[in-house]
C-alpha cells in the first residue's frame, strides 16, 4: 500500500471527530490561572498536580545533555549560570519561573531552559 | 507544526493546529517514538487566564512553560505560532541578550503579552509584525470578522511577509507548516501539500471542527512529533484540545 511507504501519506481522513481510536491519546484538562495573584503564586496548583510529569521531562532533557556532554559541564552551566538571566527577563515572567522552580523543587536554571527552548532550537 | 485558519461560507472563522515538538530529542527504539514528545503529552493543559474573575484569554499550553504557543482572546482573535528555522536563529538572539543587547522580545513572552494585552486583531497583527525578536517565527493570526486571518513570517529583525486570507480571490484558508509559504518545503518534510489537498477536498461549504480535525488527523500532517491538536472558534469562545498519537506506519516528523 502506497501509504505504508515513507512519508506514509494517507488519503484524507474522514469521520475522526469526535476523537477516538488509535490516534487519540486523551482529552486535555482545564485549569484557571488568576492574573490578579502575585506572579510567584499563579502556577502553584498546576505545578502541584503535574510535578512528577514535569520533573520526568526535565530529567529526560538532562539525560540527553549528559549523553552528548558526559562531563556534566552543560548541566552545570544551566544550573549555575542560567539563573543569572532571570533579572533581565520581563519581570512577571521571571517571577512566574521562580514560582514554578520553588513549587516543583527543580533548579531555576532548568526551568528557565525549558522556557527558552524555542530560541535555543531555531537553528 | 501545522496551523491553519479557515473561513466558512457564513464568515465564521476556525483556527486549528497540530503542535509538533521533540525532533532529535531522543528516539525511543523500543516504542518507535520521540522521548521528549512522549513526556510532553502529559504536560498539556488548557488554561483559562482570568482577571477579576473574568476570562482574559484561553490557551493550550505545557505545564511549566509560561509563554504561549496557542491561544485565543474570545470574540477578538486567535493566535498560534510555528517554528521557523534559520541560520540567523534564536541562539544568536540569546547571545546578544547575554551580551547586553536586549532590544528584542522572547518569542513566547511576546505571544503571551499579545494575548494578554492586545484588544483587537489589528493591534495583535501590528505587535506581532513589528516587535523585534530574538528568534525567527511564523505567527498565524485569526480575527473575528470575514477576511481577518494571516500568516506573519518573521525574521529576528523584521517582518518578511504577511499572507492574508482573500475570499474574493478564493483563498478561504491559510495553512502554514514550518517553511516560508512562497518557497517549496523540504521534500522529506512536506506536510503542506497533504494538508492543502485535504482542505481543498473538504471545501469551504463543509468546514467545521470535525472536518478540520480530519485534516489534522491525516498522516503526515499527523506525525510522531504531534503532541496535541487544538481547535478554536473565536466567535463561540470555543477551544478544544486533544492529545494525539501516531501509530505505525507513521513518519517520525
Amino acid at each position: 500500500r502506497a501509504q505504508d511507504v515513507p512519508p506514509y501519506t494517507e488519503d484524507c481522513r474522514s469521520g475522526t471527530y469526535p476523537p477516538s481510536g488509535q490516534t487519540f491519546r486523551g482529552t486535555v484538562p482545564w485549569y484557571k490561572v488568576n492574573l490578579d495573584q502575585a506572579p510567584h503564586e499563579r502556577w502553584q496548583q498546576l505545578i502541584s498536580d503535574k510535578k512528577i510529569q514535569l520533573t520526568a521531562l526535565i530529567q529526560s532533557i538532562k539525560n540527553l545533555a549528559k549523553s552528548i556532554f558526559p562531563s556534566g559541564k552543560l548541566i552545570e552551566i544551566v544550573d549555575n549560570d542560567l539563573p543569572l538571566l532571570i533579572g533581565t527577563l520581563p519581570a512577571q515572567y521571571g517571577e512566574e519561573m521562580k514560582g514554578i522552580a520553588d513549587a516543583s523543587g527543580l533548579p531555576l536554571g532548568e526551568v528557565i531552559l525549558f522556557n527558552i527552548f524555542y530560541e535555543v532550537f531555531t537553528v | 507544526c501545522t496551523s491553519l485558519v479557515a473561513e466558512d461560507k457564513s464568515g465564521k472563522l476556525y483556527h486549528a493546529r497540530n503542535l509538533d515538538f521533540g525532533l532529535f530529542l531522543g528516539w525511543d527504539v523500543k516504542n518507535n517514538s520521540w522521548m521528549v514528545t512522549e513526556l510532553l503529552r502529559p504536560l498539556v493543559v488548557n488554561v483559562n487566564f482570568q482577571r477579576n474573575n473574568k476570562t482574559v484569554f484561553l490557551s493550550t499550553s505545557f505545564v511549566g512553560y509560561v509563554g504561549m504557543l496557542t491561544g485565543m482572546k474570545p470574540g477578538v482573535f486567535t493566535l498560534t505560532m510555528n517554528e521557523r528555522f534559520s541560520i540567523d536563529g534564536g541562539y544568536l538572539g540569546i547571545l546578544e541578550w547575554i551580551l547586553g543587547k536586549r532590544s528584542g522580545a522572547w518569542m513566547s513572552f511576546l505571544t503571551r503579552s499579545v494575548l494578554e494585552n492586545a484588544t483587537s486583531y489589528d493591534e495583535a497583527k501590528t505587535l506581532l509584525s513589528k516587535t523585534k525578536m530574538l528568534a525567527p517565527a511564523y505567527f498565524i493570526l485569526g480575527g473575528n470578522k470575514s477576511g481577518e486571518a494571516c500568516v506573519i513570517t518573521r525574521s529576528r529583525e523584521s517582518c518578511l511577509d504577511i499572507w492574508e486570507l482573500d475570499i474574493k480571490q478564493g483563498r478561504w484558508y491559510v495553512l502554514e507548516t514550518n517553511y516560508d509559504h512562497w518557497k517549496e518545503p523540504l521534500f522529506i518534510d512536506n506536510r503542506r501539500a497533504p494538508g492543502m489537498k485535504c482542505m481543498n477536498k473538504t471545501t469551504q461549504e463543509n468546514i467545521s471542527f470535525a472536518t478540520i480535525y480530519d485534516v489534522l488527523s491525516t498522516k503526515p500532517v499527523l506525525n510522531k512529533l504531534t503532541t496535541y491538536t487544538a481547535l478554536m472558534a473565536v466567535s463561540d469562545a470555543k477551544l478544544e484540545a486533544y492529545l494525539r498519537d501516531c501509530p505505525d506506519p507513521c513518519i517520525p516528523w
